[in-house]
């Protein structure tokens, strides 16, 4: 696992969350389901919880978009980079985008496998790097076909205890 | 003019496509001011996918760098 520089993370023990667009490959309600259950992963292995936002400016914001959206890595249509998001902090710190033009499905169908690629992402918004491990959610690269049992690998959950420490089982 | 001998004898698309990945993905890292050439940042584009580290692009970097992927660096910038 990697960590960003400064080891940037959230201090606060609830991080909010707000979905501000969706994508027309999956109902809303199934884009919100996989949202939740990938923050899921992550808060089942630290002392972090979510809380979703319905208006207003939340710690992580996650949309879809085409092209150029508003930061300065605009998106580059079907393949190649699927979605991006940012270390901690204010403003576009957490987000997470989404490239509208790829095919993105729950797994009932071929395309870009959302919850895959939305775990991934969140774990960026929560402060991790890449992972040179390929068994790790964290890797760059995506990988086809990883829908049923999902989960996280134990470098992923090295990594993100590594910034946050273990769930206490109180 | 022929590629320079880091092309590894790939074709000019996948050289430049190359040069595009590393330049996007392996920024140079102003605090170490490590080098960013392109044989520099294929080694670490190398290091990071566990490969041997010559500095030349090879067709398994190649075949890498055409599959679908995170936006994000692999290495801190």
């Amino acid at each position: 696992y990697s960590l960003f520089p400064a080891q940037l993370k959230w201090n606060s023990r609830v991080v909010t969350y707000r979905v501000i667009s969706y994508t027309r490959d999956l109902p809303r309600v199934t884009v919100n389901q996989l949202v939740s259950k990938a923050l899921a992963l992550w808060s089942r292995e630290i002392p972090l919880s979510f809380r979703r936002v319905l208006a207003g400016t939340a710690d992580i914001m996650i949309g879809f978009a085409r092209g150029a959206h508003g930061d300065y890595y605009p998106f580059d249509g079907p393949g190649n980079t699927l979605a991006h998001a940012f270390a901690p902090g204010p403003g576009l710190g957490g987000d997470a985008h989404f490239d509208e033009d790829e095919r993105w499905t729950d797994g009932s169908r071929l395309g870009v496998n959302f919850l895959v690629t939305a775990t991934h992402e969140l774990g960026h918004s929560l402060g991790l790097g890449h992972s040179s491990d390929p068994n790790a959610v964290m890797y760059p690269t995506y990988r086809v076909g990883e829908s049923k049992n999902f989960r996280l690998s134990p470098d992923d959950i090295k990594g993100i205890q590594k910034l946050y420490g273990e769930k206490s089982n109180l | 003019s022929p590629l320079p001998r880091e092309a590894g004898g790939m074709s000019e698309p996948q050289w430049r496509q190359a040069q595009d990945y590393l330049r996007r993905f392996y920024p140079s890292n102003s605090e170490t001011r490590e080098a960013d050439s392109f044989e520099a940042r294929l080694k670490r584009m190398q290091t990071f996918f566990r490969l041997p580290v010559t500095g030349v692009l090879t067709p398994r970097l190649v075949e890498i760098m055409q599959k679908p992927r995170c936006g994000v660096p692999d290495v801190a910038d």
